[in-house]
């Protein structure tokens, strides 16, 4: 399987992935690739800090009143309330994107709908993207546990994912402020190949944990 | 937002056992060749000075791993145990806005060069203003001219025939599936049904308790044998 997640300057997560399927698979046997929310998944939607609800990407950008003077510092972390000259704190608004490809057993990734389950742990367990990709795919994680005592004996609940988390911050009029992209990528098994260009255009490549 | 990029090209029993340095090289210089190209074609501005959309930049990726014989999928993809390429491809977007399918993904491909392509041509067409319209056919641009083919309306998985005839009408590459064979994959379909057959006798001879073949025909502890 080979797979890749991009997003462009609009900020829109999109991820492609493409394979042979398993190898010496039942003739007619369908994976995980092809099939929704298991090896593949992306999605947005809108966190609204200090109890209001959290949206999702259908409903409207929620317009905040008031003009925000100050931007999220790191909008990767829990971002800070604004005082504007009034009693009660602003609210911040963010946009949270993720996008993931999957790549090892699919029978176990369809079992645990792996990639639905990333952006379920991100969205509604509130985590980043990376802890929630680590919690389905990385070591002892959700996939490894389908495999029960078959782990390491057919192949079973191996896999990695790689993946991209973007964050938009609007300001009280609804304006894009500040957005901020992670690249997410984890794996249970011996090894991913992978390659990514971090935020200075530099590429790297690895198979291992440490090569 | 600063457009980003990040590909793979597959996971599994990977181990230093099994990847020997020679074939690390290999998929070193493909996994940056690849990853160089397809950065740049999300940095550069198309001719009409747009910059390309994250669909159009995560096909092109694909489209070069999908080439690759390194790789399981397209060309050197895995094959079935009757010995066929069935290939299978997804693609989905985040924004809902301007493709309402979001997502869509095809299976039991043999024919089409590039199944990334077919994927993202489903998620284009057929769906921002046909979704639940139910409308049976389509005025298609594809390789012979105006066509009319069936729609592929808002559905978000198309397998087989149905989905070749659409790959065809949208003008996009069709093989011969020899096209995909290659001689390291066909290699490794045999030993994989090798490998089962010999484990089920030896169990069968009571060494693992008949009827549970220790080895299986997708998975080695011995090499890496795509998962898919």
């Amino acid at each position: 399987t080979v797979g890749a997640v991009v997003v462009d300057a609009y900020g829109t997560v999109c991820v492609a992935t493409s394979t042979g399927g398993l190898t010496n698979k039942l003739t007619g046997r369908i994976g995980d690739t092809p099939t929704v929310g298991a090896g593949f998944w992306a999605e947005e939607w809108l966190e609204e800090l200090e109890g209001q609800k959290a949206g999702s990407s259908s409903c409207p950008a929620v317009v905040l009143s008031g003009a925000l003077k100050g931007l999220v510092a790191d909008c990767l972390s829990t971002p800070r309330m604004y005082q504007l000259g009034s009693s009660s704190p602003k609210r911040v608004v963010t946009k949270r994107a993720i996008a993931v490809s999957g790549t090892g057993n699919g029978d176990s990734f369809l079992r645990t709908t792996a990639a639905r389950t990333v952006g379920a742990i991100a969205q509604f367990g509130k985590e980043s993207g990376a802890v929630a990709l680590t919690k389905v795919t990385g070591p002892g994680g959700e996939l490894q546990r389908s495999a029960g005592d078959r782990w390491g004996k057919t192949g079973e609940g191996e896999g990695g994912m790689i993946g991209i988390e973007c964050i938009v911050v609007y300001d009280g009029d609804g304006n894009a402020v500040e957005s901020r992209s992670e690249i997410l990528q984890d794996f249970n098994c011996g090894g991913m190949l992978r390659a990514w260009v971090d935020e200075q255009g530099v590429a790297f490549m690895r198979v291992f944990r440490k090569d | 937002t600063q457009p980003r990029i990040i590909i793979h090209g597959g996971a599994g029993n990977i181990r230093p056992e099994t990847m020997p340095p020679e074939r690390y090289q290999l998929f070193r210089a493909s996994l940056l060749t690849i990853i160089s190209k397809s950065h740049r074609f999300l940095l550069n501005p198309l001719p009409d000075g747009s910059l390309p959309t994250a669909l159009d930049s995560a096909t092109y990726a694909v489209t070069l791993l999908e080439d690759d014989p390194l790789y399981n999928a397209g060309r050197g993809a895995v094959f079935t145990r009757d010995g066929i390429n069935e290939l299978e491809a997804s693609i989905m977007i985040t924004n809902p806005t301007r493709w309402p399918k979001r997502g869509v993904g095809v299976s039991g491909l043999r024919r089409v060069k590039n199944p990334i392509k077919l994927a993202a041509e489903l998620l284009k067409r057929g769906g921002q203003d046909l979704v639940g319209k139910g409308v049976a056919v389509e005025d298609v641009e594809g390789a012979e001219g105006r066509l009319n083919v069936p729609s592929a309306q808002g559905h978000t998985h198309l397998h087989g025939a149905a989905a070749e005839q659409l790959a065809e009408a949208y003008g996009l590459e069709l093989v011969d599936p020899s096209y995909f064979w290659t001689k390291d994959r066909w290699e490794q379909h045999r030993r994989g049904l090798e490998r089962e057959k010999a484990m089920a006798e030896l169990t069968c001879s009571g060494l693992h308790g008949c009827g549970t073949p220790a080895g299986t025909a997708s998975w080695s502890s011995d090499e890496f044998i795509p998962q898919g």
